[in-house]
């Protein structure tokens, strides 16, 4: 299994709808600062349910929503979709590739889809976390957070133990 | 539970130790739960000793030291519980030359079986993708994507062993 | 008291205009006192503008971008208030090959006129080094220290203007 | 006026007496992770009158002792000394150079001296707030330390314009 694409419009700095294609192995994210390589980060962070704000690097949900530039006006919402490869079944579905959306709107409507279905994201949880995809894996180390882990308390450190078990 | 917990422990304690000594070649280090008879409750220590030095409290470490043994540590509970992708963002920025040799090392050991995303600076990281992803900010404020294949290498993704 | 330090902040909101143009050319920055009519309880605050972006609140920063905030703020009152040595401990981490090439043009403008101790890994920031000090930590576990002149430039400090 | 050269002894890993002469201009301080260049800084901060170890990054003062390496037992106190070029008089001392020193030993016992006579820390903290040199001026600015104006709250921020008029 591994991420196969990632598409985002109105997601911080993406404005236009991008999509980024993934190789299985290494992918290497490269460009100046501030051109969005971090906002990627987040997207895939955000698709897969996070729900603090702070872990986005923002003060509120809306702040994800693209806020507009200098030569465009803001969007009015958010959308995300990543698709991860299904072949070996590790996702308990009979799909080859599994999409999993999330879209949030300066009104307030919010929610997730999978498979252009929607769904909860209690379901969804329980369906990453079988495959150990998400984020209290740790398996998403953002900008500048590699050290928490050394200032965590010792008892912090033995909860990741834990989630791995 | 506590066995489950200990299996765990056991586990990530040894690639732990492994990991260790490939980012630092003749070092030791390990896990320690502070209780043993208590497991569930105890907390997690890190026991390291680095070539030369005596000192064991993490602290003291300097800026790429602890990048190094986060990043030890990190791989340690991956490879004990396997996902399906991992994301780095600029975790080498602390790391000298020689380290960053090993850290990559240690990335393309990876890359054989599993999905890394890694955002860099660094050209020799650069290096080692598969496909190399740029992403550039347009005059209008908005960011737009290229990729480029870097590599026409088969990639055998072998199963999650 | 109120006189002195208004005098003081005019002069470091000047200086951080004229370092943030060189750091984000076609950007503009200032310093904004929350209450201008009473100043000495007033909270300081950054308003910045990036070419082609609209948001000004700090926190939507890349890491990049915070850097250069931070060191354009940081020189603005240096420049304001001379001190006869500034140490730097690699503060270019994050920086690009632009905003380094940017940053390494400020740092030479003031080495010009005053002391600089600069901490780094990076090979372009070496090169403008007058002298280069080497360190490495024997087998014992105890540092040692190369000096290196780099340069034979004849060096006229100039007096702190 | 600027810094002509730091001498340490038994500050964390500098076990054996080292001297760094440094230029005028721009001085950049290389070598691998671990080998002790933010010790140098440290070293720097100290002899100034850094009070906290935390700034230090210890837990408390005596950690800044050399505490042994695999083949050398720990020091039993730290010595730093700092060169002044004083050439210009903006020390207010008739003297060419100033060299300042701090010691702390294991026993307890500690101190400072101007030109190897003791003094008070009170008196080296006044001298050297008049020529802009020390802690409160922001010139030291520590690894992974950069962001911390930013992220102060706008009233900190503020103090920093006051310690600079
Ligand atoms: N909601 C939003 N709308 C528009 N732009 C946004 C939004 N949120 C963040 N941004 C912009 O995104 C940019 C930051 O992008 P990001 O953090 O991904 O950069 P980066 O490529 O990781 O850079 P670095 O190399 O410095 O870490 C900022 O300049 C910010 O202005
Ligand atoms: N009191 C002490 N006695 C002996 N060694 C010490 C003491 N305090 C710190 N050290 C050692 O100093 C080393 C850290 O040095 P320092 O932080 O200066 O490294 P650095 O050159 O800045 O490295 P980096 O490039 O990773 O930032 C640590 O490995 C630590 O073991
Ligand atoms: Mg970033
Ligand atoms: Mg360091």
């Amino acid at each position: 299994m591994y991420l196969k694409s990632l598409s985002l419009r109105g997601f911080k700095s993406f404005a236009d709808s991008s999509t980024i294609e993934f190789a299985p192995g290494i992918n290497v994210v490269v460009g100046p600062n501030g051109s969005g390589k971090s906002n990627i980060v987040d997207a895939i962070s955000w698709v897969l349910g996070t729900q603090t704000p702070k872990a986005l690097r923002s003060a509120k949900m809306e702040d994800v929503i693209f806020a507009g530039g200098q030569s465009r006006g803001a969007a009015k919402s958010s959308k995300v979709t990543i698709v991860l490869d299904n072949a070996e079944r590790r996702l308990s579905l009979e799909l080859a590739e599994v999409a999993i959306t999330r879209h949030l709107s300066r009104s307030g409507e919010s929610g997730y889809e999978l498979n252009g279905r929607d769904c909860r994201l209690i379901d969804l949880s329980e369906l990453l976390l079988d495959a150990s995809i998400g984020r209290g894996q740790h398996t998403i180390i953002s900008q500048g957070n590699l050290d928490v882990i050394l200032d965590a308390k010792a008892s912090d450190r033995r909860l990741t133990i834990e989630d791995a078990s | 539970m506590k066995e489950v917990f200990l299996s765990a422990y056991r586990d990530i304690d040894n690639n732990f130790r492994e990991t260790f000594e490939l980012l630092f070649p003749g070092g030791r280090g390990s896990l320690v739960l502070t209780d043993q008879d208590n497991p569930l409750e105890a907390g997690l220590e890190f026991d390291i000793s680095i070539p030369g030095k005596t000192l064991r409290r993490l602290p003291l470490l300097s800026g790429g030291e602890r990048s190094l043994v986060a990043l030890g540590f990190l791989f340690a509970v991956f490879r004990s519980r396997p996902s399906p992708f991992y994301v780095l963002d600029e975790v080498e920025a602390a790391l000298d030359d020689l380290n960053l040799s090993r850290l990559l090392v240690l990335l393309e050991s990876f890359g054989s079986h599993a999905q890394l995303i890694v955002i860099s600076h660094q050209k020799r990281t650069m290096e080692i993708a598969n496909r190399l992803i740029g992403v550039s900010m347009a005059e209008s404020g908005s960011s737009k994507v290229v990729i480029e294949n870097l590599k026409a290498r088969q990639l055998t993704l072998s199963s999650q062993d």
